[in-house]
């Protein structure tokens, strides 16, 4: 199982948007997928129409009192399950004392699962700002996607998430890769996008993929209907868009 | 001097174009006005075109090192000064090791300032997540504005924002009460948006501002040109409401 984080501390940026969809997406694809949420906001879990239960999220397995497999839920699609979030699991910012838990948990919690073939990938939901949780998820996954909003505040701080990972990098000696940089919300009435892009694509290579998500009002909605937008409205440019995104994903996979 | 705290957990939901423009708008109309920020992120400090400064930021005045008044700079526009930020301040969610820390850190550093008639208003921009920036900002300020996006996923997450102020409020006897609910980005296109919108005036009746902030692609431009919308483009939409915004605010003040 390939463990993926989906991080920016920019908030709205699309971080449950592309996890959800991207999550759902693979699972059409056939491949068994796991979706993580660890944003206590529970966004995604909301949005797959999950209902929140106490004990039901990663908090327990973090405290040692249950392991991760006994809290995976099935959803109502084929090959998707998910690990909701309960509130209280923003404790943890508070709670986590030692360095070694600040650092560890979240990776020392899913280990008994890294080595199981029941899931091909495993995709982790995080809060914005950096905090425990978004720090934990970093060190938990096997690499990194970053949803970038092709606006000036979302780009001002994409220099410091970088510079968070590496930060992690040198406090762990773990890999850590970029997975992809994805663009989302693209607007062509917001002058600055285009350039964005392009300046984006010069400094980044590679790792940004040729998929931009465009604003689109059905990725909004989908959420209130508990459902992904493949399942919302499969039409959609929204589902359309993440659909590519997944067929990109795979190509590196 | 009155202190109004701009909260939400959610990300990306318009605080700190809210802050920004209200502070500017505020000023237009003569009232001097304070804007400080108080995310990590910096978004509010390059929102008006100044320079992140190291040691020039609440930072200092946290770890008693200097006076709230030594860290004030002018903006290019009259009766809008800025406490800016600096990176270093997302230490805090860690350094602040006593409870009595986590929670009155802020409200100490300025209430050297609280009495000064130097400034009507302060106005304070806060980082997305609930963690120890956000909890002091509530404990300091005299009243909360909540903007709160017109989607499924912002409005979810509303019940806990008012839970945790009503925290607050038994953690310290502090009065906190709600100085507004501003609905931000409306846009008709997405059907949800007025069903969110009757829904919020039914349940919180008066807290709602009269004004909905309309999505309009000036004020995701206006940020990268480090100007607040009214001095951007004065004759957009966004400047228009904003302008009715502050005048809304200022008939409850
Ligand atoms: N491409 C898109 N087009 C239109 N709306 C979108 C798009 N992507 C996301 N949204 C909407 O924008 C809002 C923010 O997206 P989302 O909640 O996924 O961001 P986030 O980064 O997870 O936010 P947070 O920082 O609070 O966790 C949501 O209401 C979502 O439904
Ligand atoms: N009414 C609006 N119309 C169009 N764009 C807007 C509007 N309000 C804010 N924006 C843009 O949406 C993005 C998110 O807004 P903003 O950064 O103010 O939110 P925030 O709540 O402060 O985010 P964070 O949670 O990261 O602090 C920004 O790029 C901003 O320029
Ligand atoms: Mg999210
Ligand atoms: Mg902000």
């Amino acid at each position: 199982m390939k463990i993926i984080s989906v991080v920016n501390q920019k908030g709205g940026v699309g971080k449950t948007t592309t996890s959800v969809s991207l999550a759902a997406c693979l699972a059409e694809l056939g491949h068994p997928t796991l979706l993580i949420d660890l944003d206590p906001q529970c966004n995604a879990t909301s949005a797959l129409g999950v209902e929140r239960l106490e004990g039901k999220s990663l908090y327990p397995v973090l405290h040692g009192e249950a392991a991760p497999d006994d809290m995976i839920v099935p959803t109502a699609w084929d090959h998707l399950s998910l690990i909701p979030c309960e509130r209280d699991l923003a404790g943890i910012e508070i709670e986590a004392a030692s360095m070694d838990d600040r650092l560890y948990g979240v990776r020392k919690a899913l280990d008994p699962m890294r080595s199981s073939e029941r899931f091909r990938f495993a995709i982790i939901d995080c809060p914005p700002s950096v905090g425990t949780l978004m720090t934990q998820a970093l060190v938990a996954c096997d690499s990194v996607i970053i949803p970038l909003q092709c606006e000036y505040l979302a780009m001002e701080g994409f220099g410091s998430i970088l510079q968070y990972i590496e930060q992690i990098k040198s406090a762990t000696g773990l890999p850590l890769p970029i997975e992809g940089i994805l663009m989302t919300m693209y607007d062509s009435r917001v002058k600055l996008s285009d350039q964005v892009i392009s300046e984006l694509r010069t400094h980044m290579g590679e790792a940004v993929y040729q998929t931009v998500i465009p604003r689109n009002v059905r990725l909004a909605e989908a959420p209130s209907h508990g459902k992904p937008i493949n399942a919302y409205d499969s039409g959609s440019t929204g589902a359309a868009f993440y659909r590519s995104l997944a067929k990109e994903f795979m190509a590196r996979n």
